[in-house]
């Protein structure tokens, strides 16, 4: 049975040996383990390809594959490390690492600067910051008049562009979530902390004790 | 509160497509 689950594994495209994995990341062997089964959940759930599609990934995080969401689309391209169009396993462990409790700050800092910095000028501009709060006004259906929506800017600008140049860069990125902590609570996943409890069924399928021997 | 109060991040940290809390409800 093993070697059966193993050459399984070994099928699914960007596999990679959880020893290794775990080497690399937050994780612990058998937490990648855990990690598999939902990877395996996940990617099989439109077309059973063993790679996540943009639809797939929409599909999880909203259980509806159609749903559009300018920062779900910002999050699945950062997971798509290797720009392939899809989030191979190797991508899904790695970006959910930065996610988990115990991951370097400066991780998350990084990934949180990724993510707002939208073109990847290296610079969060004002008008990234005004795009995604109207797509985050047009999600949570609130309206905002257009000077309140130009006076949050204002006041996030003049908080966190020390130097007035009119984009945000990376060191300011630091100094204001310093000042801001709460800012990268969306970068902390505390499922992730026991997730071998959250999948206990990978214990069935756990290749650990193989790898050991 | 009133959200000009709330700078921009504070606000765009609320969206649900930012949340992957949700990756792992079946």
């Amino acid at each position: 049975m093993g070697c059966f689950e193993s050459k399984v594994r070994r099928e699914v495209p960007g596999y990679e040996d959880p020893v290794v994995l775990a080497s690399e990341t937050a994780f612990s062997v058998s937490e990648v383990e855990a990690l598999f089964e939902l990877y395996k959940s996940i990617s099989s759930s439109v077309v059973d390809d063993g790679l996540i599609s943009k639809e797939e990934f929409q599909l999880a995080l909203f259980k509806n594959r159609k749903k559009e969401n300018l920062f779900a689309n910002r999050i699945f391209d950062l997971f798509d490390a290797k720009r392939k169009g899809v989030i191979d396993f190797g991508d899904f462990v790695k970006s959910l690492s930065v996610f988990h409790p115990n991951a370097p700050l400066d991780e998350k800092i990084d990934f949180a600067f990724k993510l707002y910095d939208m073109d990847g000028s290296g610079f969060i501009e004002r008008h990234e910051v005004k795009q995604m709060l109207i797509a985050l006004l047009c999600e949570s259906e609130m309206k905002l008049a257009d000077e309140a929506i130009e006076v949050i800017l204002d006041k996030t600008f003049s908080d966190a562009d020390v130097n007035q140049d009119g984009k945000i860069d990376l060191d300011e990125w630091k100094n204001f979530v310093a000042k801001n902590p709460s800012l990268l609570k969306i970068m902390t996943l505390p499922y992730l902390r026991d997730i071998t409890t959250t999948f206990p069924s990978f214990v069935f399928h756990s290749e650990v004790d193989e790898i050991a021997t | 509160i009133t959200p000009v109060t709330m700078n921009a991040f504070e606000l765009i940290s609320t969206s649900q497509g930012l949340n992957l809390g949700n990756l792992f409800e079946k």
